[in-house]
């Protein structure tokens, strides 16, 4: 059974792209069949593994928003050691798809329908914009899983109220089947709010808090400079560790 | 004549608010009259100047969809030294906003009315979303100013061009007096990418580009989690100079 896996925050900057392309190429590199797909009109994942679009070339809007099949839209990305990755690719053109896809009927079902419509991969993953529209709507509802960067500080835990409730009216109206993961990211040791907030919700999501804490380390920025992932770029930093312990934790899930 | 600033940048977590509220609130230290509008539906700069709305408190949301004056939605902070300091709040509710708004005629253009209806303050500081859509639309138009934060990182330049995109259409459609400042945020010298960064960026930007660069000042996460813009938690910081250099300049840009 294929598992997806939505990366999704609507606070910016806590690291889904980081996180969705990491996990993404690690699964690839142990030789699952992994689909990245990028729901981000930035592009940051399509960017941060290495693949640039050319124009005329399909992206995911064409998939949401023209029906086009998502064989026709994803490619292979640079990197010899992914070759089991595929990646449907974003650009700016996505930010339409928020206006319109909305209001259609069954608009938040599209991406499941699509991605049940290909040959099953083992692993679907989903990387979510910075926002609770339309887009990540789709993303909830194709997912058997939502993993929820958090970057522990102040604003964090008030912003995860209103992810939180989509999820419940997606579990109830949806996706039953829908997980939730909480993974602590951009952590630094040092810092008294960090250690505060990571102790808040140990306290509030014991169940769903995952083992692993991603900590600071500056390798991550340059990888992504380098448009390859860190476990291609530095595979034994401490980033990429982490990493490894969060795949390998998603890998014991069994289904989703 | 009012000088309006919309803080805005389609990426995620890059100081956006940190740098609406601590502006407006050294603004408004100074004496001057401040209206700050929260325009995100996470509330985060609602949140950062310590004000918690409770519900059934009037919002953005209601000056944008139901035609409220913003005199009904504004609050003071709790602060005493900015007491001339007025907010309109954001909750969770705003997000509808994107969706109501959008297609109706002159949908860009009601934050400009609404801000031309209320009694002049002397500046209007704009929090903007991390997304390019209906609200940010709202803010460029009402704007003469738009301050762009940029973390100094690989995904932010390539983000810069569809923000920089809709400048140039809202200048030539609806605001052609709209002006463009690029601030370098969260910026980290020990990094190398931060520096090849920001040298990229005064070569693109060599006339908008602030002169104030915003280095990382962890005192700036506690300002935030005690509710206090940096100014008042602490005056004497680093971040609190430059962001007080920044308001200097602002201030000397003559009008907007
Ligand atoms: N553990 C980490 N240590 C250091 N830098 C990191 C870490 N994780 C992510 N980053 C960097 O932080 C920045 C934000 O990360 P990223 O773009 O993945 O966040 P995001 O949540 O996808 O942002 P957005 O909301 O804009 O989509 C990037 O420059 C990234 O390289
Ligand atoms: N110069 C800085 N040094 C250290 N931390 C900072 C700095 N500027 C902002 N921060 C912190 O970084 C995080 C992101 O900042 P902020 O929320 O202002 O960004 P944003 O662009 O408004 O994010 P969003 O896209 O979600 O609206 C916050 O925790 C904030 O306190
Ligand atoms: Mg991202
Ligand atoms: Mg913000």
């Amino acid at each position: 059974v294929t598992r997806v896996i939505a990366v999704s925050n609507q606070k910016g900057g806590v690291a889904k792209t980081t996180t969705a392309l990491t996990v993404a190429s690690q699964l690839a590199k142990l030789g699952q069949s992994v689909l990245a797909i990028d729901l981000d009109p930035q592009g940051n994942m399509t960017l941060g593994l290495g693949v640039t679009p050319k124009p005329g070339d399909l992206t995911i809007y064409d998939t949401l928003v023209d029906d086009r099949p998502l064989e026709a839209a994803w490619v292979s990305t640079p990197h010899e050691k992914l070759s089991t990755l595929k990646l449907v690719p974003a650009n700016r053109k996505l930010a339409r798809a928020e206006r319109e896809l909305y209001g259609q009927v069954g608009f938040d079902a599209i991406l499941k329908e699509k991605i049940e419509e290909v040959e099953p991969f083992d692993w679907v993953v989903l990387d979510c914009p910075p926002s609770l529209g339309v887009l990540t709507m789709n993303a909830l509802v194709a997912s058997n899983r939502v993993l929820v960067p958090v970057q522990c500080e102040f604003f964090s835990i008030s912003g995860l109220a209103s992810l939180l409730d989509l999820v419940k009216v997606v579990q109830k109206r949806r996706n039953p089947g829908l997980s939730l993961s909480v993974l602590p990211t951009l952590y630094d040791r040092r810092n008294g709010i960090c250690r505060g907030v990571l102790k808040e919700l140990k306290s509030r999501f014991s169940k769903q808090l995952s083992g692993v804490v991603i900590d600071v380390d500056t390798r991550l920025r340059e990888a992504a400079a380098k448009g390859r992932p860190i476990s291609l770029f530095a595979p034994r930093s401490r980033a990429s560790k982490q990493y490894g312990n969060l795949t390998k934790e998603l890998m014991s899930h069994g289904e989703g």
